[in-house]
């Protein structure tokens, strides 16, 4: 399974 | 961060503030569309949820609080502590038709289909037309004050520089996330008519007034 982008914007 | 996030950030912080200023030195929210508010608050707190769950720096941290914070301030202000000043009969916009559409799509187009991601994927669609009940308002009333021009213009600059971020972030990290980048785009074109109005108007002196 594909990893969700990483949320470090805002 | 590249430069282009930071500016982003600096500009959406600054429109937050500017907000919170005119209307806590004016003591009045004239002009301020409670309904955009009030999306954007739902905006911050479904998509910051994360904060319980995931730490990633002290700035991100310290931003998402501010920003969760200062949107419950302001709609704190609009409709109790300067209530009085509130002008409801041009907010008229019908949140529903953002609201039901941007739900219903978050649970169709998302990255997993989990709770927290659903909640975030709905914060990204909901803030790509949140601003539309205040540009409703300002084009009903055919005229904004100056100061509002500014935090329209803060706002609207801040996801148009995400963009940039994007692109710089695809380039150089080959990363991407095509759920925030549609949206985005369609947050940037809804501002284009502003942004004109903005530099042939505010930039030279003159109050935005639409003709009527």
């Amino acid at each position: 399974e594909e990893e969700t982008p990483l949320k470090d914007e805002l | 961060m590249n430069i282009f996030r930071f500016l982003g950030d600096i500009s959406h912080l600054s429109a937050i503030i500017i907000l919170l200023l005119k209307i806590w030195k004016s003591r009045s929210c004239a002009g301020i569309s409670g309904k955009s508010q009030l999306l954007f608050a739902i905006v911050f707190t479904t998509r910051y949820l994360d904060l319980f769950t995931n730490f990633i720096s002290f700035y991100n941290t310290s931003m998402k609080v501010v920003y969760v914070a200062s949107s419950y301030a302001t709609v704190w202000m609009i409709y109790s502590k300067f209530k009085a000043t509130y002008d409801g009969n041009h907010d008229t916009f019908r949140v529903e038709f953002l609201i039901v559409p941007t739900a219903i799509l978050s649970f169709l187009v998302n990255h997993d289909f989990t709770p927290l991601e659903i909640l975030w994927t709905f914060s990204i669609y909901l803030e790509s037309v949140a601003i539309l009940p205040q540009l409703f308002m300002v084009s009903k009333t055919g005229e904004a004050e100056t100061i509002t021009s500014h935090y329209l213009f803060a706002l609207g600059i801040y996801r148009t520089l995400y963009l940039f971020n994007w692109i710089w972030r695809y380039q150089f990290e080959e990363f991407f996330d095509l759920i925030a980048i549609v949206a985005g785009l369609v947050q940037t074109v809804l501002y284009c008519d502003f942004f004109y109005l903005y530099i042939t108007k505010v930039l030279k002196g003159k109050k935005l007034s639409l003709p009527a």
